[in-house]
């Protein structure tokens, strides 16, 4: 789980946010979850937001910054990326 | 696909489907590995401006930009984020990152659901004639999120996303990823939200068949498609110096082997490998082989690329036999050497001949197409199997489609076999997969929402397997090919899809999003998993009894409890909706097993008006002295004379 110079690898999480929550001090909820993932991360991106599909977005984190996110105000769940394959 | 269209019926009943406006209104979004906009399967000929409200793209990328769509291929996106944060950038010499479809499958799977009318198609030859989707007048759009290194879930989501965004009217993926809960699963999340916007979605039940509990989407709210065999076959003769002759299937194309009996060896006594007998690349013995027909085993590496490692060894020919995990199923290949696939059977004795014989010697003899195969369909082999192992209450798969030797449209960028080594290029392919089966129902599914664009996705699917066939026109069940018997609720679900019926099916039982919420609460989800999967805060009723059971689903499932003692009764509860107007029905029961007892209350439905609702219990009662036995099936069936709707019904002593 940790690259070679002992940092922690990151993967790819999806994450589920309950948008009724979000805080009134933000205008759009592309927002509220930059900040969110801001709170435990300085360097993570989103790959995707959602609004359709499930309201979140996903992004890499690692590990610990998966668990720490997963506590945060407003995060339904913080699930890991699975891969599919053609039928 | 050519052939299909006549095997479920449609060309015989052109007129009873929509060739209007609302069936060039309907768009059917396909999540696989892109197109090839090229094809004659989206030519735009006599279709009109997009549908109003659509607000697909067709994006630009590599080899594609806004000009490769058109009036049929109305959408083209692709996605890639999650793939190259995970797997590093793409690299554009192997695939274009864009939605061009360099693999096939892509292509395949969206012209299989709604290509245009194309005459004059074939694979080499093999399986000429008109090709078409099952909605060849509905519009496409292709969402690209498989890519060389698989296929990734916040790609996934973000092409449902987008495609709910866009649109869409169904929602066509053959791929799918294991058993997870439903609020873990991608697939299943997305396709909840495109349920609740009215889009119909069709999974592939996967290939992991026959063994039990194979199946993956089977999250009620998705259609879940196994796969079926069609009247069609590609034989080949392999015949052998004791004189004796097998049946096999091949789709060669290129110079017949001499008109003579030629050396023939085992892969297992032509290598030093332990699995030999598999052909795996760089394990034969060139000066074992040369010149010679190779007989191969079945399984481990593609059964293309044992037929190339065969060639590249010197090997003039290759017969590749069965073992038990695939028994008698023949799926054919466009083999880069004359070669055929045989059964398991055909494939011990000739085991049994090459290894006994001092000089054996074979030849194979190639016989083209033929159609009218009976029985047909079968359950393929290879098609994912019941029960459901996320919710046992919910029988899965909904049902069966042609998924065996179906050819559709093709890629440029890539030969029938998919080998690198193959160099072809053809505008057709035959190739075999629950892949084939979904966007059979997908399409079907167009077709239905163009005859009737106020029908829920759950009435859609109702209407699919309520009308679907189990039995041959001679009353005998369909048949198994992995088993050689009767195929089980368990294996092909509601039946076999039969469009021309679904299109009138008389009753449908309907769904909304909010019961697909009572069922989350029936499975005991807690307010957080509830909200991952339907985004709404929903919460359980604590005076409200939930009952699996008891949603509203157009078959059953029952689960009977080998610790409980005494008689034990299990209660389901149904409402059918009638689309047919008024009219009375009565039930019929069927049931293998005397051990459970089967009550329907009331026994006979009356509506008076189209739309009327009426509802209905069912009791599956079990008396402790009952022996238990493994799985047992039966069906039952509403009749006004006119219209037959029928449920199957599976028993599981667990």
């Amino acid at each position: 789980a940790a690259t070679g110079d002992g940092r922690q690898r990151r993967a790819t999480y999806i994450v589920h946010m309950a948008r009724s929550q979000m805080p009134a001090s933000f205008d759009h909820h592309s927002h509220w979850y930059d900040s969110s993932l801001r709170s435990v991360s300085d360097s993570a991106e989103l790959l995707y937001t959602y609004d359709n599909a499930i309201h979140g977005f996903s992004t890499r984190l690692t590990p610990e910054e998966a668990e720490s996110l997963t506590g945060q105000p407003g995060v339904i769940s913080v699930l890991p990326e699975l891969r599919y394959e053609l039928h | 696909t050519t052939r299909t269209p006549l095997f479920l019926g449609l060309d015989h009943n052109a007129d009873l489907f929509p060739q209007s406006d609302s069936a060039t209104d309907v768009v059917v979004g396909v999540l696989d590995t892109g197109v090839w906009p090229e094809s004659k399967s989206f030519d735009d000929s006599g279709f009109g401006p997009v549908p109003s409200g659509w607000k697909g793209a067709c994006e630009t990328g590599t080899n594609f930009s806004a000009s490769s769509c058109n009036h049929k291929l109305i959408g083209a996106r692709f996605f890639a984020r999650g793939y190259e944060a995970t797997m590093g950038p793409i690299d554009e010499s192997k695939e274009s990152k864009s939605a061009r479809d360099d693999d096939g499958h892509g292509t395949h799977t969206s012209s299989t659901a709604a290509g245009s009318i194309v005459e004059g198609a074939s694979l080499l030859g093999y399986a000429a004639g008109t090709a078409r989707g099952m909605a060849p007048r509905a519009r496409v759009a292709v969402y690209k999120v498989c890519w060389l290194g698989g296929c990734f879930s916040s790609d996934i989501l973000a092409a449902i996303d987008r495609a709910i965004e866009d649109g869409v009217n169904v929602l066509s993926m053959s791929l799918g990823g294991g058993m997870s809960d439903y609020y873990r699963d991608s697939v299943a999340i997305g396709a909840f939200a495109a349920m609740e916007k009215g889009i119909l979605v069709s999974c592939s039940a996967g290939n992991a068949g026959p063994s039990s509990f194979s199946l993956s989407n089977v999250a009620p709210w998705i259609t879940t498609v196994g796969a079926g065999t069609l009247d069609r076959d590609f034989p080949a003769q392999v015949t052998f110096g004791n004189g004796k002759n097998y049946s096999g299937v091949s789709l060669f194309k290129g110079d017949a082997l001499p008109a003579k009996l030629l050396p023939f060896v085992y892969a297992g006594n032509a290598s030093n490998a332990t699995n030999g007998n598999l052909c795996m690349t760089g394990t034969l013995i060139p000066e074992r082989v040369k010149g010679k027909i190779v007989m191969c085993d079945r399984g481990v590496n593609a059964r293309v690329q044992k037929g190339q490692v065969v060639k590249d060894a010197g090997g003039i020919g290759m017969i590749l036999a069965n073992t038990a995990a695939n028994g008698e199923e023949l799926v054919a290949d466009a083999h880069l050497l004359p070669a055929t696939a045989v059964g398991e059977k055909s494939g011990d004795e000739i085991r049994e001949y090459v290894l006994t014989n001092p000089n054996p010697t074979a030849t194979i003899v190639f016989e083209g197409t033929v159609v009218g195969i009976q029985p047909s369909p079968v359950v393929a082999a290879f098609s994912s199997r019941g029960p459901n192992s996320i919710t046992p209450e919910i029988l899965k798969p909904d049902l069966i489609a042609p998924g065996v030797n179906i050819l559709a449209a093709w890629t440029g960028e890539a030969g029938p076999t998919g080998l690198a080594a193959d160099e072809r290029r053809v505008g057709f392919n035959i190739i075999s997969g629950t892949s084939m089966s979904c966007p059979h129902v997908s399409g079907l599914a167009a077709l239905l929402k163009a005859a009737h664009p106020d029908w829920s996705p759950a009435a859609i699917r109702s209407a699919l397997m309520t009308t679907a066939y189990s039995s041959y026109k001679d009353q005998k069940p369909i048949l198994d090919v992995a088993t050689g018997k009767s195929s089980t609720p368990f294996d092909h679900g509601a039946g076999h899809v039969s469009p021309v019926n679904a299109i009138n099916p008389g009753l449908v039982y309907d769904l909304s999003a909010e019961d697909y919420i009572g069922f989350l609460c029936a499975l005991k989800y807690t307010a957080s998993q509830i909200k991952s999967v339907a985004r709404s805060n929903f919460t359980c009723d604590p005076s409200k009894t939930y009952s699996v059971t008891d949603l509203n689903y157009p078959s059953f499932a029952v689960n009977i409890d080998t610790t409980r003692s005494g008689t034990r009764a299990y209660k389901y509860t149904r409402t059918v909706t009638s689309v047919g107007g008024a009219g009375t029905y009565r039930v019929k029961i069927s049931s293998e097993t005397t051990a459970v007892k089967i009550a329907v209350e009331p026994a006979v439905l009356s509506f008076k008006e189209v739309n009327e609702k009426q509802s209905y219990t069912v009791t599956f009662t079990v008396s402790s002295s009952s022996a238990p036995t493994s799985n047992s099936f039966g069906r039952i069936e509403w009749s006004d004379g006119k219209h037959v709707v029928g449920s199957p019904v599976a028993f599981s002593w667990t």
